[in-house]
């Protein structure tokens, strides 16, 4: 059969739709992309490659719908015949670049005779582009011939040849067990709504693990490009810098810094760092470097590359007065050089020469204020310029100086024990034909 | 083999040579393919596909060319050629 070509060097690959079906009446811009998006997935769950999308003709996979001949040596050929193509990983700018024919009667979810299925097509292409051949094996999504829909993308396994076909090829990815096998049920994390993704996201469903914010301690807190993020498990907040919420409702990390490993559960510490603005994740003994929202080549790096301890980190920030990274571990603190990339002599030292902090920190930040603020469970501290006491009047409440709550506010589904002045029942419910009535008291 | 129209058969080498399983013809000397090498080709061809190999382009064969697919070839490099670019 075929020789393979190629496999990409790299593990982050960006996508593109560039051109979308033009006739499809079943198949709008969204769903095609939320069809790539897990066409793609299905490669990405058991190899250690990343696919995020991208706007603009960078993508390292463009994906276009075309027709007849486009003038890549491959025509078209309308209805039936050849149906779609892709490029095979390597230097040229087509590598990776996939094309479908916008002659087929792409559909999606619908019985056989309907047309062709985009989702079954779209995982064999993306084979091809990474590094995958036509195979003869009969069960295989690599066989040249359409053979049909596969089935619900959300739970499509991939035939376990083709599984080991692309690790032999990229290697297992660490989130899949060497046993996983044909029959074993794909891991828990949820995906992105199919379908579900209509003009206005707002009908994206809520996830119901997000924790509140008016009630839980952080995990990690940060100033990055003058914006305050508040993490906390697989989710943060985000203030812009005149501290206004973005959102009620907090985005899912994932999401948005694409490349920190699927199954990360929080973080421990995230700093912006001087100088080239990278932005650093911390979490356990490992570390992440991002360039804006995508996380470099090589990581994750262990901590140690710092000269820290093996336990892990509970903050790191930047004091505004020195441009010196500080790191604080339990009762210690660090001086880390960021411009010459080297820990500062004579640390850790400990941590209550910062007068009026508690040990175990939960993350610390600098803000458009000069001031630096330290986080742990519910409260914060500041400390003024480079001033090495907390300020009069602190601790105070996160909640309530940033994430918006007042007293009575609370984001929790269940407002059970919420008002204490009826002892925890519910106030008698106003509202005829069951409407919920909600009053606004700020 | 059973008599193929002429058509048929041009497709069916148009066919083996799209998806690699024969070389193309020669546009310098016009050359075609030998019977033998086409026989080859459509035992390669059936081979590949799942199909009984018969070396003819039987019904069932005739079916699969007719089946939808994707347009790269299955096979790089045709028995006995060289030197044909990869993509």
């Amino acid at each position: 059969s075929l020789k393979p070509q190629n496999k990409w060097t790299k593990r982050h690959l960006s996508w593109r739709v560039r051109t979308f079906p033009k006739e499809s009446a079943l198949l709008g811009r969204d769903t095609v992309r939320a069809l790539m998006h897990y066409a793609l997935k299905v490669w990405s769950d058991i190899a250690p490659l990343n696919f995020h999308e991208v706007a603009g003709s960078e993508a390292d996979i463009q994906i276009d719908f075309t027709k007849a001949d486009h003038d890549d040596g491959y025509p078209f050929d309308g209805p039936g015949g050849t149906v779609a193509h892709a490029f095979f990983p390597g230097e040229r700018f087509t590598a990776g670049d996939t094309h479908f024919d916008d002659d087929e009667a792409w559909t999606f979810r619908s019985p056989d005779t309907h047309g062709m299925d985009l989702f079954a097509v779209a995982v064999h292409e993306f084979g091809h582009a990474i590094g995958l051949v036509h195979t003869s094996a009969l069960e295989s999504i690599m066989r040249p011939y359409y053979q049909g829909p596969v089935g619900d993308p959300l739970k499509y396994d991939l035939p376990y040849e083709d599984k080991v076909r692309v690790w032999q090829l990229y290697g297992v990815r660490d989130s899949v067990s060497h046993t996983q096998g044909p029959g074993n049920p794909p891991d828990t994390e949820e995906p992105p709504v199919l379908l579900d993704l209509p003009d206005n996201r707002s009908t994206v469903l809520y996830a119901r693990d997000a924790p509140d914010r008016c009630t839980s301690p952080f995990d990690a807190v940060a100033q990055i490009r003058g914006e305050a993020f508040f993490f906390k498990g697989r989710y943060f907040w985000r203030l812009t810098r005149e501290k206004h919420l973005v959102s009620l409702r907090p985005a899912q990390i994932q999401r948005f810094w694409r490349g920190l490993p699927a199954n990360l559960d929080g973080l421990d510490a995230v700093y912006e760092r001087p100088g080239d603005h990278k932005i650093v994740f911390f979490k356990g003994l490992k570390y992440w470097v991002f360039k804006d929202n995508n996380v470099e080549e090589g990581y994750p790096r262990p901590i140690s590359d710092f000269g820290l301890p093996v336990e892990g980190l509970d903050a790191a920030f930047v004091w505004p007065h020195n441009d010196k990274t500080y790191f604080f571990q339990g009762a210690h603190y660090w001086r880390y050089d960021d411009h010459l990339r080297r820990m500062d002599p004579g640390y850790p030292k400990d941590a209550s020469l910062w007068k009026g902090l508690p040990p175990n920190l939960d993350d610390a930040m600098r803000w458009s204020d000069g001031s630096s603020y330290f986080f742990k469970g519910k409260e914060y501290w500041r400390v003024l310029a480079s001033d090495m006491e907390v300020e009069a009047g602190f601790p105070r409440l996160i909640a309530k100086d940033w994430l918006h709550c007042t007293e009575m506010q609370s984001d929790s589904p269940n407002v059970e024990g919420k008002f204490p002045e009826d002892g925890g029942r519910h106030l008698p419910d106003h509202a005829e034909n069951g409407y919920e009535v909600c009053s606004c008291t700020s | 083999a059973p008599s193929l129209a002429t058509g048929q058969l041009d497709i069916g080498v148009d066919w083996l040579s799209k998806f690699g399983y024969l070389p193309p013809p020669d546009p310098v000397t016009g050359q075609l393919q030998t019977q033998e090498a086409l026989t080859n080709a459509i035992k390669a061809m059936q081979k590949f596909g799942g199909l009984t190999e018969t070396g003819v382009l039987d019904q069932a064969t005739l079916g699969l060319m007719q089946t939808p697919r994707c347009s790269l070839p299955d096979v790089s490099e045709p028995d006995g050629t060289t030197g044909r670019s990869r993509r």
